[in-house]
């Protein structure tokens, strides 16, 4: 089972867009593919015609079994959507409240990880969509997963805080030896401006070993899309976005069957 | 003093480019403007070239004398920008610890709120960047605003979470006696995609009383600005994007003159 954490700590890069993208490409190849939507605000859990507010079972439900120790049968939380061979474990906006209720006590960052063990034989990929902020929810998705992507918009803006988030991950992979490897996606690129060239050029002068050699192209596609609740490549393939995409996860597979 | 906060629970629908754009507009016309970033990511201060992972002074300054009921002259926190007449209070990125540190201790919501109290006739107006998520650094700017302005993209995914916005707004409005009233500002509206106008039709019908009658356009521009750390009106005023916030604030100081 390969699992895929998508995080960046910038708001509005692409993570879920990423997410939703890649799972369905997966789907689409046959692969038994899990979504896991950490993010409190919950738009992957939108995207497939969920509501975070009302929604009774969730990632929240997971958190609460860990603090209260009973266990929850972890497919009592699944839900299947409309596309053949992916499930998604939906966020509920109860987990707003995780940092506050149990940031500082101990044992909090493995729950999505004892959760996956009960699935290893049920899924050949889980991609988990991470929120716009560290703690102890992106604490739990770097702690299970073997890759992280990176989405960074070409532009400068993003490109600050880059470094902030190497630290980041640095720190998380040091305190709980975790050996997850990470691929800067350039996400957004429009090549009718000079700031994402400039900041393509920037990322690969100083990102070279962990940078995607390709980008994702800016697609107003990708908005048609979400409207539908279709993965992009689902709902229209032949579309830039979902070509790049497609690339994006042949190289994956391909680096997958190396390490 | 007018105090307008910017704020959305989503990510990357122009938050920051909101509040640089206004407030450069402000300093333009010779008002006398305050930003303050309270997102740990730091996009805001990062914008006038000051990095949130080493900055000495910062907000989370005031939140620690705070805690220790000690005084901190707030002027030994300001910077200056390179614009006559714009200052920043900026963020450093131990923010991101308060909700855990201090989420659940009381009175931690009126820590923006006292520290601005010192300064009513120094400035004309104050512009708070919010990050991405609920907490206390959300609420302590709702408490002390007079206005909320609330950017929302023209697509799809970013409709979804409105109405958990506006939930979230009148519950800490309630739970505070807070008078602030909200304004949702249509952004990167891209007149090409049907997704655009089909969102904007759905604004218009649904939120007619607290929407903003224009839009913003995307525009290119934006990301350029950001590579030079100049608001876009002042790096291209007559650019699509900057004449769209020239007639948002034009709009908002008539309206504030009115009530
Ligand atoms: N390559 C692209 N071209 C054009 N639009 C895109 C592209 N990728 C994503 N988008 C759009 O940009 C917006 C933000 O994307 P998305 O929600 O995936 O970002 P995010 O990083 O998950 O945001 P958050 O920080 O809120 O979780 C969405 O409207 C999405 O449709
Ligand atoms: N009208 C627009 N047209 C085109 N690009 C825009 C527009 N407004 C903002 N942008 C770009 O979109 C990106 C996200 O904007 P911004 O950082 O202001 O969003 P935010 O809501 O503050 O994000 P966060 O949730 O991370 O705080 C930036 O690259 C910015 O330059
Ligand atoms: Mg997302
Ligand atoms: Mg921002």
């Amino acid at each position: 089972m390969r699992i895929w954490a998508v995080a960046n700590q910038k708001g509005g890069v692409g993570k879920t867009t990423t997410a939703v993208s890649l799972a369905g490409l997966l789907a689409e190849k046959g692969h038994e593919t899990l979504l896991i939507d950490l993010d409190p605000h919950g738009s992957l859990t939108s995207y497939f015609g969920h509501d975070p507010d009302t929604i009774e079972k969730s990632v929240y439900t997971l958190f609460q079994a860990a603090v209260n120790q009973i266990k929850v049968p972890t497919a009592s939380v699944m839900l299947q959507t409309r596309i053949s061979g992916l499930s998604l474990l939906p966020a509920s906006t109860a987990l707003v409240s995780l940092d506050r209720q149990f940031g500082s006590r101990g044992g909090m960052g493995l729950v999505i990880h004892n959760a996956l063990r009960q699935w290893s034989d049920r899924f050949d990929n889980v991609i988990i969509d991470c929120p716009p902020m560290l703690g102890v929810l992106l604490v739990n998705a770097l702690a299970c997963s073997d890759r992280v992507l990176v989405p960074v918009q070409t532009e400068f803006l993003a490109l600050k805080g880059l470094e902030r988030i190497k630290h980041t991950f640095e720190r998380v992979r040091h305190a709980h030896k975790l050996p997850f490897e990470e691929l800067i996606i350039p996400t957004m690129f429009d090549r009718r401006t000079r700031a994402s060239h400039d900041s393509l050029k920037f990322l690969r002068e100083n990102y070279a070993e962990t940078l995607w050699e390709m980008v994702i192209p800016v697609d107003t596609n990708f908005r048609e899309a979400s409207k539908a609740g279709l993965p992009l490549p689902l709902f229209k393939p032949q579309s830039r976005g979902s070509l790049a995409y497609k690339a994006l996860l042949d190289d994956l597979l391909e680096r997958d069957m190396v390490t």
